[in-house]
């Protein structure tokens, strides 16, 4: 799914 | 974490290094754009907000205060240190061009529309495109030293590492953020008329000059 709250890439 | 994901870590922060050890260990930032190490700085400073919100791993946290110190650094010894040998006549790149149409379309095209979520996606926009004024620079002087090739090389193989994570993790964890991936598409593709030049001209030992 299109993630937007928890940004684990740099 | 998969390997194209660490190993473009790895290879960003490998091509902030030489950066870095260049300027540092030849006294000189000539033939570097300043305006790029501007915008990188501003680019994670924009996209690193989350540090002060959100807990995700000390690597995750380690590295973007690593990448955030490195790009304070370079601004630090182009606009200050080593400002005698920085080469302004020949970095003029309008970064407005760069940073207005970012950001109004971070206002228009995001996951959220919260203040941080605009910041990170601006981030995201800006980076695709921040190298602009370092090729700029390149193709107006019609040359790169080595050095500094084998840096604009590290950082082009960063984002297209990060192309081969985001397959990867659609592939099997069923992920993907269109924004970063459209961005870093674009991102990439920007490198690729230097990644050709890197292979035929810098790996045969030759120095980076382009065609009068």
């Amino acid at each position: 799914g299109d993630e937007s709250t928890l940004k684990d890439e740099l | 974490m998969n390997i194209f994901r660490f190993l473009g870590d790895l290879s960003h922060l490998i091509a902030i290094v030489i950066l870095l050890l260049k300027i540092w260990k030849s006294r000189s930032c000539a033939g570097i754009s300043g305006k790029s190490q501007a915008l990188f700085a501003v680019v994670f400073t924009t996209r690193y907000l989350d540090l002060f919100t959100n807990f995700i791993s000390f690597y995750n946290t380690g590295m973007k205060v690593v990448y955030i110190a490195c790009s304070y650094a370079m601004v630090w010894m182009i606009y200050s240190k080593f400002k005698a040998t920085y080469d302004g006549n020949h970095d003029t790149f309008r970064v407005e061009f760069l940073v207005a149409p970012t950001a109004i379309l971070a206002f228009l095209v995001n996951h959220d529309f919260t203040p941080l979520e605009i910041l990170w996606t601006f981030s995201i926009y800006l980076e695709s495109v921040a190298i602009l004024p370092q090729l700029f620079m390149v193709s107006k002087t019609g040359e790169a030293e080595t050095i500094t090739s084998h840096y604009l090389f590290a950082l082009g193989v960063y984002r297209t590492l990060y192309l081969f994570n985001w397959i990867w993790r659609y592939q099997f964890e069923g992920f993907f953020d269109l924004i970063a991936i459209v961005a870093g598409l674009v991102q990439t593709i920007l490198y690729c008329d230097f990644f050709y030049l890197y292979i035929t001209k810098v790996l045969k030992g030759k120095k980076l000059s382009l065609p009068a």
